[in-house]
């Protein structure tokens, strides 16, 4: 389903380099529940931005679905992102000047469904993460966490087939964090492959495997026991 | 040191009225090392903003070394924000079009100190929180971990009195979370009050005195059994 063979991502910044992946070789399947942990600038979201779409690799080569990735044009990639990929990035990525009703309906917009519907959906999603009441807010009147449920919200309305979450609780307490990863859960269970990056062992373990990032390399991939 | 009196902050959203700090009342020795917990919106960043001089009460009082803050003007409370008081923001607040080390010494410019110290004094900073060799990298060219990192090192720079930290580990593995709570307990050793705001259990625990918010008030006040 996802397939990366020997990926590369190397940055060059003025006379040096920085190889950020080194070499990935990952299989996901279908209806995966995938965690991903490792130091800082080890290239976990690097990673996220290449099988999100969002980027491409230097080197080696990105399956989605059967689909070599490198040959596709930009307007396919959108296409995929928009349809088959929700993302929850690292620092939200909310639009500061719409609400968060507008953010969260902004993926259905390219869908050109009709507006009464997106307008239901995207506050059902809004209440989902606890954040009824808070529709007509604009990011800056949100709490650090509420902006991350804003985000979290956005990635779920297209119902995609793949979540990629980019630690994803990073900004919520204990009692939040459960809520959202009970979510994932159950997204997962009716079939959606789940990613998400954390460097908590509490949401780690709510995943079925877990993969440990060092400097560019995976160097553990492991089966978690009862998650 | 730091005492607020039945300190209030009501937002007003159109027809509604948010009530993030609801009579909160805080005495915080210097020297003292205090960790914040509490639900994602229950007004945690909103005290922090208030206690850094970077936002007025609606009602009631902020006392911080003796001086009513609400007595002040907008020059002297620039003073005191940047001569006291180094502030770690939940979303990092780095300028997107200067470098890391730029970042980083951008507190001592207003001090008129010599540009050649400065230089020093923040790489300095920057090898603290193992950012040596990405001094000239601009924040999207470096990882959440890392941009939170240069935010810690920035919040560092003056020598500060007081230290405010909104979930300065978030974006960071455990063992650089250990390496930077490590950093706070040096510093707190040597004199400088720590306010920290957290989610972690396990980062909590550095702290000597655990508070806790709920709905903009604080329902809990202990000291920690040997931090
Ligand atoms: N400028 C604003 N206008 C309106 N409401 C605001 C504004 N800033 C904050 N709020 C609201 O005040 C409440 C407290 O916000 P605050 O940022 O202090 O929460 P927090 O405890 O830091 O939450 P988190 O753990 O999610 O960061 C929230 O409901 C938030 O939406
Ligand atoms: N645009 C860029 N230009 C140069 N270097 C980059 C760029 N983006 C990322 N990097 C570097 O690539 C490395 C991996 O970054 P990445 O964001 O994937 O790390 P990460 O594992 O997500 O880290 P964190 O846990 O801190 O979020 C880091 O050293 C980072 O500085
Ligand atoms: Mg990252
Ligand atoms: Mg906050």
């Amino acid at each position: 389903f996802i397939s990366t063979e020997d990926l590369f991502k190397i940055y060059k910044l003025g006379d040096f380099e920085i190889n950020a992946l080194r070499g990935i070789n990952l299989f996901i399947e279908k209806s995966e529940f995938v965690a991903i942990m490792g130091p800082s600038g080890s290239g976990k979201s690097t990673l996220m931005h290449i099988l999100g779409c969002l980027d491409r690799p230097t080197r080696g080569r990105y399956l989605l679905d059967g689909e070599d990735i490198s040959l596709l044009d930009r307007n396919s990639l959108a296409r995929i992102r928009n349809s088959k990929i929700g993302f929850v990035f690292q620092s939200f990525n909310l639009l500061s000047r719409t609400t968060a009703l507008e953010n969260v309906e902004l993926p259905l917009l390219y869908n050109g469904n009709s507006s009464k519907d997106n307008i239901e959906k995207a506050k059902r999603a809004l209440s989902l993460v606890g954040l009824e009441g808070r529709e007509n807010s604009y990011p800056n009147q949100l709490s650090g966490g509420q902006q991350q449920r804003v985000a979290i919200a956005r990635a779920l309305i297209n119902n995609p087939a793949i979540i990629l979450a980019d630690e994803p609780t990073g900004n919520l307490d204990t009692r939040t964090s459960v809520e959202v990863m009970d979510i994932f859960q159950y997204l997962n269970k009716s079939g959606i492959t789940i990613i998400l990056i954390t460097h908590e062992k509490d949401i780690a373990s709510y995943a079925k495997r877990n993969i440990t990032f060092r400097d560019g390399k995976i160097i553990k991939d492991e089966i978690v026991p009862n998650p």
